[in-house]
């Protein structure tokens, strides 16, 4: 089971578009994939039509010791379950500050759902908050992997740097294992200026971590959400569908074509 | 001194742009403004070109009882003073927390400035960070305004439900006189069909709180922060110096012109 932390602490930048679309993106590679919503804001499972407001989610898994498995819905997309959350998880991060081994809860969770059902998961994809709370700790301690969606902005460095930095004190206290494994750029318009200056620094600071795939400007991805639907689903030809479709290739080691 | 939470735990859709650019063309109108970064991302003071890793911040204030006259910092834009977050202040979060009246720290040393210099600040505008944790709970007790910047995107409705209930929480228990005064649609691309969708959905529940002016996808208001600048010393002429000189006005309730 491999788990990936979807992280950028600056906000909106495409951390849900990219979990639900890279998620579904790579079960159409035949992959069974689990996403987890970490974000109080409870936008992951809205993406996917998935009724936030009533039934168990993470909050109770964090909180109340309740099982993974009880609370692991399907969704409209074959091959992709969710973990929802829900508004209640803002009060999540005061009550955990005060529990012993607050951040290790989800990485404990996680190995009894694999321990249960083996290889049933092949890909959990972490959406996280946009913070460096104690649910992202959460997420950076469970996961081996970190994936951080990117927008070509000014302030994007300045958090990349700070993001860099407590990954190291992760892997330090708390998870050695876990490393940034991947910068896939997001909203990409390759024609402005800033963009281009943005992109060159990252990749002369992150070398070759920053993904090929860049993720174009789609009104379609905007659109999705509103339908309950991942945009492959929604509108599979267009430009958002061919470039999750590629970042899924280039995540999962599949020569990209042209 | 008038006190104005700039609020919503979506990320990415303007806060710190509109704290700047609000806060600059206010100044232009001839009020004395005060910006306060209480986001960890530390955005407020680096777009308009302060040092954020040397000296004391908002952090010492809340977490080291330091008066808020002492971090006060200049800016290049006259008439506007900020005082500047750092990255420490996400572990404030977490250090705050078990604080006794930890909701009122920044009311009090509000009241403090106020007092100790009266009538020195007009207009004192709150950048909070994207959650609805301790920080912007803070910003809410301080505040009698709340100015929510919202991009016309389907998340966006979900969000301002779970706002709303915090700011009556708020109202109830630690500042009566706290209110949502006015939302302004940020990056209004009046083209698109979702666009239109979502900003009748927010009149139909918010009436006239929906301000009337809307700031316009405007790559200037990208690029001036990485000149240290609000965009109305980068680009005077451009669409996002006229959309925000036009907010301050109907802001400070001056007759919009045509
Ligand atoms: N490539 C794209 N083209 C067009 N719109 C996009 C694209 N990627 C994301 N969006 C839109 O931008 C907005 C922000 O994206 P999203 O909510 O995925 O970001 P996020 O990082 O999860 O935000 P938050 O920090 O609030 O969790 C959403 O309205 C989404 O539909
Ligand atoms: N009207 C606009 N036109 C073009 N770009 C804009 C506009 N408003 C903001 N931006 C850009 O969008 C990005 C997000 O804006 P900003 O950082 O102000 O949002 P925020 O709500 O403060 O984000 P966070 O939730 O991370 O604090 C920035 O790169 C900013 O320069
Ligand atoms: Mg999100
Ligand atoms: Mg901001």
């Amino acid at each position: 089971m491999d788990t990936v932390a979807v992280i950028n602490q600056k906000g909106g930048v495409g951390k849900t578009t990219t979990t639900v679309n890279l998620g579904v993106a790579l079960a159409g590679l035949g992959k069974s994939v689990l996403l987890v919503d970490l974000d109080p804001q409870a936008n992951l499972g809205t993406h996917l039509g998935v009724d936030v407001m009533d039934g168990k989610t993470i909050y109770d898994v964090l909180v109340h010791d309740v099982k993974l498995k009880d609370v692991i819905r399907e969704t409209p997309e074959s091959g992709v379950s969710v973990v929802p959350s829900n508004l209640d998880l803002s009060a999540a991060e005061m009550e955990l500050v005060s529990m012993v081994g607050r951040e290790t809860l989800l990485r404990d969770a996680l190995e009894v759902l694999d321990k249960g059902s083996p290889g049933h998961y092949d890909v959990v994809l972490l959406d996280c908050p946009p913070s460096l709370g104690v649910l992202t700790i959460n997420a950076l301690t469970a996961s081996r992997q970190v994936l951080v969606p990117l927008q070509a902005e000014f302030f994007a460095l300045q958090g990349m740097a700070k993001l860099t930095e407590i990954i190291s004190l992760v892997q330090r206290r708390l998870n050695p294992d876990v490393e940034l494994t991947g910068i896939v750029a997001c909203k990409v318009d390759r024609r402005t200026k800033l963009t281009q200056e943005v992109l060159d620094e990252v990749r002369r600071f992150f070398g070759d971590r920053l993904l090929e795939t860049v993720i174009r400007p789609n009104v379609k991805l905007a659109e999705a959400p509103s339908h309950g639907q991942s945009v492959l689903s929604y509108a599979p030809d267009s430009n958002g569908a061919v470039d999750y479709r590629r970042l899924a290739r280039e995540w999962a080691g599949i020569p990209l074509e042209t």
